[in-house]
C-alpha cells in the first residue's frame, strides 16, 4: 500500500471503515441527530437502519432548514420530527472494490461518499481528505 | 490555464474570488450568522470586518456548540452573542501568488482556505473541490 499510486488503489484501501464512522439511525428524532452532529463535530453523517444497512445521509443543514420558521428557528419541533423525514436518499454509493480513481471522480461533488456491499450493508466512507493525502503522496514520489 | 498542470498553477488561478463568497461580519449577532449559513447551505464561511479585511471563519458547529445547554439547544441566546465571540481566528491563509501545490497541502486538513493580500484584505477562498477538479484534469491528460 505504501508505494501504490492513486490509480492502483481501491476505495477499500483508504476508506474509513464503518466502526469508526459516526452515524444516526433512521428512526431517531432530529433532536438526537443534531446532538450527534454537534458533539461529533461533523457537518453530515450516514443514516443506517437497525440492521446496519445504508439508507442515506443527514446534514446539519437539512435539520436546520426543517425547523426554520417565518420568525425564528423552531427548535421545539426537533423532538417531533424523525431522521427518516429529512434524510438525503439520493446519494452516490461506492463498493470497496471500486478503483480510487472512481472515488476521486465522486468526491469532486461530495465531501464524503458512503461505501456499501452488494446487499446494501454499510462498509465505511471515502473522504476527500483520504483522497487528497494520496494525491499529495503521488506528487511527492 | 487550460493546459497547465497543478504544479504550474497559482492559488489565484482557481480560487473563488471574494465577490462570489458568502461571508458574515464580525459584529453580526449569531442569529444572523446562522441564517446566512442555513440559507446559503454552507457549513462554514469567512468572517470579515467592515473594511473587508479577513478576521477568521465561522461554522454552524461553532454556533450550535455555543448554545448547547444542559437540557436543550438554547436558541433564544442567538440574538445575544456576536460572531466575534465565537469565530475561529487560528486559520491558515494563503496569498494569490502561492503555488497551487501549497494550496493542496493546506486543504488536506481544511475544506477551504481563505486567501488575503499582504494588507489583510480578503481576496477569496481556495476550496477542496477546485483542487480535486484540477487533479482529475491532470490525471486524464
Ligand atoms: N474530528 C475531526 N478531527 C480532525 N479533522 C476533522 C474533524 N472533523 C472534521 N475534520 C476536518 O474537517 C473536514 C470537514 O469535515 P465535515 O464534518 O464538514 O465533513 C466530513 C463529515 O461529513 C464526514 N466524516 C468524516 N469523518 C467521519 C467520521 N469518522 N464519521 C462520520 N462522518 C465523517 O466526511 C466529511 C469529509 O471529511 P474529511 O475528513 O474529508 O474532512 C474533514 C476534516 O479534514
Ligand atoms: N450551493 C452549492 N452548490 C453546489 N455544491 C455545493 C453547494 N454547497 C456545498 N456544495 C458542495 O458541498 C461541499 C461542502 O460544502 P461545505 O458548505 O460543507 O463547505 C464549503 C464551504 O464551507 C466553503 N465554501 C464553498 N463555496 C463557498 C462560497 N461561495 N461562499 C462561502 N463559502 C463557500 O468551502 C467549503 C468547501 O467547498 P467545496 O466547493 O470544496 O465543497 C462543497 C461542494 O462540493
Amino acid at each position: 500500500l505504501q508505494d501504490k499510486q492513486l490509480t492502483d488503489l481501491s476505495v477499500g484501501d483508504v476508506m474509513i471503515s464503518s466502526e469508526k464512522v459516526a452515524h444516526v439511525q433512521v428512526n431517531n428524532p432530529l433532536e438526537h441527530a443534531l446532538l450527534v452532529l454537534v458533539k461529533s463535530g461533523y457537518s453530515a453523517v450516514p443514516v443506517l437502519d437497525a440492521s446496519y444497512k445504508l439508507i442515506g445521509t443527514i446534514a446539519k443543514t437539512n435539520i436546520l432548514n426543517q425547523i426554520l420558521g417565518l420568525e425564528r428557528f423552531e427548535f421545539e419541533r426537533l423532538s417531533d420530527i424523525l431522521v427518516k423525514d429529512v434524510l438525503n436518499e439520493e446519494i452516490p454509493c461506492l463498493s470497496k472494490e471500486d478503483s480510487l480513481l472512481k472515488g476521486l471522480n465522486t468526491v469532486i461533488n461530495h465531501p464524503f461518499v458512503c461505501v456499501a456491499d452488494s446487499d446494501g450493508y454499510f462498509d465505511g466512507i471515502l473522504t476527500r481528505r483520504a483522497i487528497l493525502k494520496q494525491v499529495k503522496k503521488d506528487i511527492y514520489t
